[in-house]
């Protein structure tokens, strides 16, 4: 359990899931 | 007999001397520095040098130290540090001598500001480093004014906060008086575990473009890429986890990573030299690798470290 809190604690770092075409379409909006 | 080249080695807590043979490899040069410090997790580190265009440079293991555009002084100057970074340090890190390279390394990181820590952190952090360093709080031998020589917090939390130098000496002593019978090299581990959590530990930036010339970072991690815009490198926008890259390769200064799913378009975007991309691409391969070895069972060498550790 402490374990996967501590993997839970680490993915709120992380950029929020999403598909590739999204991906596609922030990165070119910058 | 062939001319001996002096080298010196600096890792978080020591200045290392050798002589080396020309023919001797980045490899050799890292495993006779590892024996010396009685480092065995080596995977995390290298050897960081400048190079002679005056850019941070990892030693290759497979070539010549020689051959490597080290600028040419005497002696040839190299950092023994953490390459690489666990994801999770109390699961991972096993000696103790890794454990306390990681935590100079990073209370470096975060000192330098470096690694970004808000200022209540940043108090705890120090609290933990004043138990690593000190022990526990001792009213007769911990009298006032025991912290005011002592590099304790970033100096951005100093500048921008109210609060003068006493007073913060003050709020790190009340923290420390917390950690009693807390083992030094426990206070090493409490204050990585802390550490770990901050955005930006154990990420490597890059400036990079995307096809409009638009300027962002990129971040390389444990975990995988990230994109961030330039002025927020807490948030990253964009992320690549290795589970959805099938490959990332580059031709020139034009980097490309190929998703799992083949029918999804490739993601491309610009670094501002063919070197930057090298890099990029070495410490994805290196990153990926670890990643992968966490997910397979330890290996013999691990599972025996592991056993006497707990001894």
């Amino acid at each position: 359990e402490a374990k996967e809190k501590a993997h839970a604690k680490r993915a709120k770092k992380r950029a929020p899931q999403m598909d590739w075409d999204k991906k596609h379409q922030l990165f070119s909006n910058f | 007999m062939p001319k001996m080249v002096n080298v010196r080695v600096t890792t978080m807590d020591a200045e290392l001397e050798f002589s080396i043979l020309p023919s001797t490899t980045g490899k050799q040069l890292f495993d006779q520095v590892s024996r010396t410090v009685g480092l065995r997790e080596l995977w995390y580190f290298g050897l960081l040098f400048v190079n002679n265009k005056g850019f941070q440079t990892w030693l290759k293991f497979d070539k010549k130290v020689i051959s490597q555009e080290v600028k040419k002084e005497v002696p040839l100057q190299f950092r023994f540090r953490a390459k690489f970074y666990p994801e999770d340090v109390a699961e991972e890190l096993i000696q103790e001598v890794t454990q306390k390279l990681f935590f100079l390394q990073v209370k470096e990181d975060i000192l330098t500001d470096e690694v970004y820590c808000p200022p209540e952190s940043a108090v705890l952090l120090a609290s933990y480093s004043v138990q690593a360093k000190f022990g526990d709080f001792n009213k007769e031998t911990h009298q006032n004014g025991y912290l005011t020589n002592e590099r304790l917090l970033p100096k951005r939390v100093l500048d921008q906060h109210k609060l003068s130098k006493e007073q913060w000496e003050q709020r790190i002593q009340t923290w420390h008086e917390e950690h009693r019978a807390m083992l030094k090299e426990d206070a090493m581990l409490e204050y990585l575990k802390i550490a770990q959590d901050l955005e930006m530990y154990g990420v490597n930036f890059f400036d990079i473009k995307n096809r409009k010339g638009t300027e962002l970072w990129l971040g390389v991690d444990a975990l995988g890429l990230n994109i961030y815009e330039k002025g927020d490198r807490l948030t990253p926008k964009i992320g690549f986890p290795w589970s959805e890259i099938r490959n990332i390769s580059f031709n020139d200064k034009k980097f490309i990573i190929k998703p799992i799913d083949k029918k999804a378009p490739d993601f491309v975007f610009y670094a501002p030299r063919l070197g930057m991309n090298k890099r990029i691409l070495a410490l994805c391969m290196g990153n990926h690798e670890l990643y992968m070895k966490r997910r397979k069972p330890d290996t013999i060498e691990v599972q025996q470290m592991k056993t006497k550790a707990r001894e």
